[in-house]
């Protein structure tokens, strides 16, 4: 499903070359639950931010359902990721104006889902999150970990085949982040979406059928459990 | 050191009440290694923004170093905020524009200290919190632990007598976690700083001498370690 041939990504900063990731290849096939680990600035964010079109490699190919990312125009590319690919990001960016429920119903009005149907999907995932009744309550109004569910069910809302994840688990105590890693087995199960995610949650780790290693932006182990 | 009495929090949205901090009783000793856990929006930054200054409560005192906050001036308030208390937030709230070593640096340049010691410190600093030749980076062309790194050093560049830390290690892998904890017990121990957590982190937990756990806005529990 997911191919990065020979992915590099270097910042030019002043005089220096900042590579951010070395030389990596890597599959993600359907259906996988698979976890990117590794230390703070290891270059989790950037392989997912070039696996979800988010951001260019400097070298390298990404092709990802088929489609090679660098033969697609800039249109294609968001297109492709708007209605293809979940993101949760690290640092959420959810929109200050919008309630939560706008927030995480975003994709499915584009889609020309009606209202009420989208405002029962939401209710339902929210609860499903631990977050119900806190759907018109506005960002700056929820805590951090409140928040980070609003994210992560704007991304799971539309049922994308492929959900990419940055640190989902951060600001969750792990009563919640065992509920939301339950959540998302289900949906990889029962939906058959695929996840990528980035994490340094042992939880994480733990429910991941695989564990992809970085290290200073190569990989360093890439192994799946035996039933997985 | 600081003592809070009877202290609600409560938000009225539209005709609902959210009672986010619910009648808290807490004294926090000079020199503590005290965290408040908790599960996802149990009110623990809430806490740690009235003990902080950083919001009023409904009802109840605050009373930290012998200082009334409500018999202060919001200017008063603010000085001795800047002053005496180092704070690391959730969303770290670093100042894009300015690098990172401008953002860590900030209130050693109000407290009149000269450029090249400012530079000394926080570059020492720095190398003991792992990210070491980052001053010059702006913090968007940051990790997002790295990003967390500069709002530590920030919080802990001037000393300050009390440091609260919400979810100081949300976005660090265990190893460079541990490093954190590490530095922050040697601060507590030679110079005598206190520190108030909020965390999920069980790493955290382990290492405070003070847990005190919240549950919808109440104390559910206080204990401390009988060493400690
Ligand atoms: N825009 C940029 N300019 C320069 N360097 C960058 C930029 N973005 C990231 N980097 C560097 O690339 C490296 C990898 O960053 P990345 O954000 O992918 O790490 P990460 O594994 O997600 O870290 P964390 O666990 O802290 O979130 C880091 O050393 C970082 O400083
Ligand atoms: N401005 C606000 N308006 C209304 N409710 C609020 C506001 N800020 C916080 N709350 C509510 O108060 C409660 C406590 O929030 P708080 O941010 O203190 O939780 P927390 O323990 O820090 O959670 P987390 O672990 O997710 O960061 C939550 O239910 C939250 O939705
Ligand atoms: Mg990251
Ligand atoms: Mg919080």
């Amino acid at each position: 499903l997911i191919t990065l041939r020979n992915i590099s990504k270097i910042y030019p900063i002043g005089s220096q070359q900042i590579v951010a990731v070395d030389a990596l290849n890597l599959t993600i096939n359907r259906r996988e639950f698979a976890v990117l680990a590794g230390p703070s600035g290891s270059g989790k964010t950037t392989v997912l931010n070039i696996v979800g079109a988010l951001d260019s490699a400097t070298e390298g190919t990404v092709t990802v359902a088929g489609e090679n990312y660098q033969q697609m125009t800039a249109k294609e590319r968001a297109d492709f990721r708007l209605q293809r690919i979940g993101f949760i990001f690290q640092s959420y960016n959810l929109i200050p104006v919008l309630t939560a429920a706008e927030n995480a119903e975003f994709i499915l009005m584009l889609q020309g889902i009606p209202a009420q149907l989208r405002r029962r999907q939401i209710e339902k995932l929210f609860t499903e999150l631990g977050i119900g009744g806190l759907e018109d309550r506005r960002p700056n109004d929820l805590s951090g970990g409140q928040q980070q569910r609003v994210a992560i069910a704007r991304a799971i809302a539309p049922q994308p085949a492929v959900i990419l994840a940055d640190e989902p688990t951060a600001n969750l105590d792990s009563r919640t982040a065992e509920d939301l890693l339950e959540l998302m087995r289900g949906l990889n199960r029962d939906k058959g979406m695929t996840f990528l995610f980035s994490s340094h949650d042992p939880l994480v780790i733990a429910h991941a059928a695989r564990v992809i290693r970085l290290r200073d932006g190569r990989l360093e182990e890439d192994s799946s459990t035996p039933d997985s």
